[in-house]
């Protein structure tokens, strides 16, 4: 793998988003994932709905949660992704709304990735921003800088966060993850959180998946 | 019932329960308890002992107590018909000019060992609170914090009750902070957030996702391993 690389110089990243007082963070996850599959595969970012996932992906629990290897199969069987202009967030749980002829993206398929955090870093770099899974530790109250938690209070066995890996480096020799959350821009590094690479922080290598394109 | 104990040290006050001055502090600390419990629901005070240390201008109450909680009979709240529980309780309350701010609250079932006060590897985690004195006017000091907190990220609190009440929950998750901070071996920096006036069962409940928990559900085919290049 490249020893840096960040998808939001290369124009495959939208804006950070805000789930608000709901648990759809795994909706964020995947729609941030097809998004950069999308951009990378036909050349067009499109900001992508969320609310048609929480609507209409009846595998999943709107805001009481989800799984992304869920919302995958669902926006295969719904036929595809509306954008969040056509199909806005609102935060809970409505009527499905969706229309196939409003959908602007289709996936057909997806996949499961290493668990090997130098094999994810090559996926991302010549693939796209992963969607992961992580225990979201201290995360209520990180302002800024690299997150290492000790092990035992971020243990990989308790996740509870999806968010989307959308590149990583180095900062003064610390290897990071940056990582997309959708807390908001008032959160964070303007949204973003950065986590240690390479120890399986957090279980940040636990989860990786992505949608696939073709 | 009045268990006298021997003061630990010579600077602290005996465990020393005929006091009236712990009558508020204790009732504080149960309010707090009580928060947001529906009438019925609420327990009450059983035995409490405690000592004060004065700080600054104000006093450092430690409170243990037992805690009745009340028989819960309703199916839609509690899977199995519990019969009284008793729960152990210790409290830090400070009392300055009569503002109380609750600084922790440990509870545990009755057998459960309380930790020790004094025990060094759990003070070495307040630096904030085991600075002797605390910091002049601390609750003064977190009162202000905390108005800043709530004018940056505009919150507004519907009754006098609630905003006493997530200034206790911000105070206590300035605590938590610390801790946060000093057991990450990274560059992060922890400290006041949007979230610093949530608990941290609520934190969870409303952010987070519980399904992760359960691994990562359908299987899907791995991906292809990228040929280095």
């Amino acid at each position: 793998a490249p020893p840096e690389w960040d998808w939001r110089k290369k124009g495959a990243v939208t804006e950070v988003k805000d789930q608000g007082m709901c648990g759809s963070c795994w909706a964020f996850s995947v729609t941030g994932n097809v998004e950069g599959q999308w951009f990378l595969n036909r050349g067009t970012l499109l900001s992508l709905s969320e609310q048609e996932l929480l609507d209409c992906d009846k595998m999943d629990k709107a805001c009481l949660g989800g799984l992304p290897s869920n919302a995958y199969t669902a926006i295969k069987n719904l036929g595809g992704l509306e954008t969040e202009d056509d199909y806005s967030y609102q935060g809970h749980v409505q009527a499905c709304n969706f229309s196939a002829q409003r959908a602007k993206v289709y996936i057909n398929d997806s996949v499961e990735l290493s668990k090997n955090e130098n094999k994810m870093a090559a996926w991302l770099a010549q693939k796209g921003p992963i969607s992961v899974a992580i225990n979201a530790f201290g995360m209520q109250f990180y302002r800024h800088g690299i997150a290492r938690p000790l092990k035992p209070l971020c243990s990989p066995w308790l996740i509870d966060h999806a968010v989307l890996l959308v590149g990583y480096g180095n900062r003064s020799k610390t290897p990071y993850w940056a990582i997309k959350n959708s807390w908001g821009t008032n959160w964070g590094e303007e949204g973003y959180y950065y986590l240690y690479r390479g120890s399986g922080a957090c279980g940040v290598n636990t989860m990786a998946s992505s949608a696939v394109v073709n | 019932v009045p268990v006298p104990a021997k003061p630990r040290a010579d600077d602290e006050q005996a465990w020393d329960l005929s006091s009236p001055e712990l009558l508020a502090p204790a009732r504080f600390a149960l309010d707090m308890y009580n928060y947001g419990r529906a009438a019925g629901m609420r327990a009450v005070l059983g035995t409490v002992r405690g000592r004060v240390r004065r700080v600054g201008r104000g006093s450092l109450f430690s409170l243990e107590a037992t805690m009745e909680e009340p028989p819960c009979n309703d199916p839609l709240v509690c899977l199995l018909p519990v019969t009284n529980k008793t729960l152990l309780c210790s409290f830090q309350v400070l009392d300055e000019l009569g503002k109380h701010v609750l600084l922790r609250r440990d509870c545990g079932p009755v057998n459960t060992k309380v930790p020790e006060y004094g025990n060094e590897t759990f003070s070495s985690f307040l630096p904030m609170l085991n600075k002797d004195p605390l910091p002049q006017d601390f609750s003064v000091k977190m009162a202000t914090v905390f108005k800043d907190f709530m004018a940056t990220y505009n919150r507004t609190y519907e009754t006098k009750e609630e905003t006493q009440w997530r200034l206790t929950v911000f105070t206590r998750n300035m605590v938590r902070v610390q801790k946060i901070q000093a057991l990450d071996r990274g560059t992060a920096q922890y400290g006041i957030t949007k979230f610093s006036d949530l608990t941290e069962e609520e934190f969870y409940t409303i952010y987070l996702n519980p399904l992760l928990r359960n691994g990562s559900g359908k299987k899907m085919r791995p991906a292809k391993s990228i040929n280095g290049r």
